[in-house]
């Protein structure tokens, strides 16, 4: 475990809880999109199969465990509990063009050809994509409410964490995995417009709206 | 390649 890993896992859960609370306590999932949040409940749980198979730490499997906790529970809330609330008409993005591909290339690019290793490889493939839909229904709408603004910082900025672990790990403990780091550069370079936009606005004061 | 074929990270 590194500074960066520790704060990225942080910043990651900060984005979670964030996103829960707000959907919570405004009793409203308006601007977010459903889609996401089932792809995000799919990479956890096709990721943290291993928590039947192995133990690694009780920090490990605790952060799994309330991630897909929290995940479940943020669809739960968009699909069932606050479902008035939930702007169909505008989370559109066909969320079947990027599950079936990267399925395909699970199966082709991986580490092992072993059903928990393809499953992990889906996963990360997955995550690196699972944002499209939620920056596809703010650029339909055109706006973001603010506090949505702050889930997507997080959510970026855990995975640009991850990215300097890797160069950590890779320094200090010769570790690397290629398709993590591939997946996990693709990941936050989709989220650059998004912290452009964040920073001169947002950190502003501004609301964000598009176009810019 | 993993350490010890973990996948140590979340």
């Amino acid at each position: 475990m590194n500074i960066f890993r520790l704060t990225g896992d942080l910043s990651h859960l900060a984005a979670i809880i964030i996103l829960l609370l707000k959907i919570w306590k405004t009793r409203s999932c308006a601007g977010i999109s459903g889609k996401s949040q089932i792809l995000f409940a799919l990479v956890f749980t096709t990721r943290y199969l291993d928590l039947l198979t192995s133990f690694i730490s009780l920090y490990n499997t605790s952060m799994k465990f309330i991630y897909i906790g929290c995940a479940y529970a943020t669809v739960y809330m968009i699909y069932a509990k606050f479902k008035a609330t939930y702007d169909g008409n505008h989370d559109t993005f066909r969320v079947e063009f990027l599950v079936v591909p990267i399925g395909g290339l699970a199966f082709l690019v991986n580490h092992d050809f072993s059903p928990l290793e393809i499953l992990w490889t889906f996963s990360i493939y997955l995550e690196s994509v699972a944002i499209l839909p939620q920056l596809f229904m703010i650029s339909k709408t055109g706006e973001a409410e603010t506090i949505t603004t702050h889930y997507l910082f997080f959510l970026g900025l855990y995975r640009a964490l991850y990215l300097m672990n890797w160069i950590w790990r890779f320094y200090f403990e010769g570790f690397f995995d290629m398709i993590a780091i591939v997946a996990g550069v693709v990941q936050t370079i989709l989220y650059c417009d998004f912290f452009y936009l964040y920073v001169t606005k947002v950190l502003k004061g501004k609301k964000l709206s598009l176009p810019a | 390649p993993q350490p010890e074929g973990k996948k140590d990270e979340l």
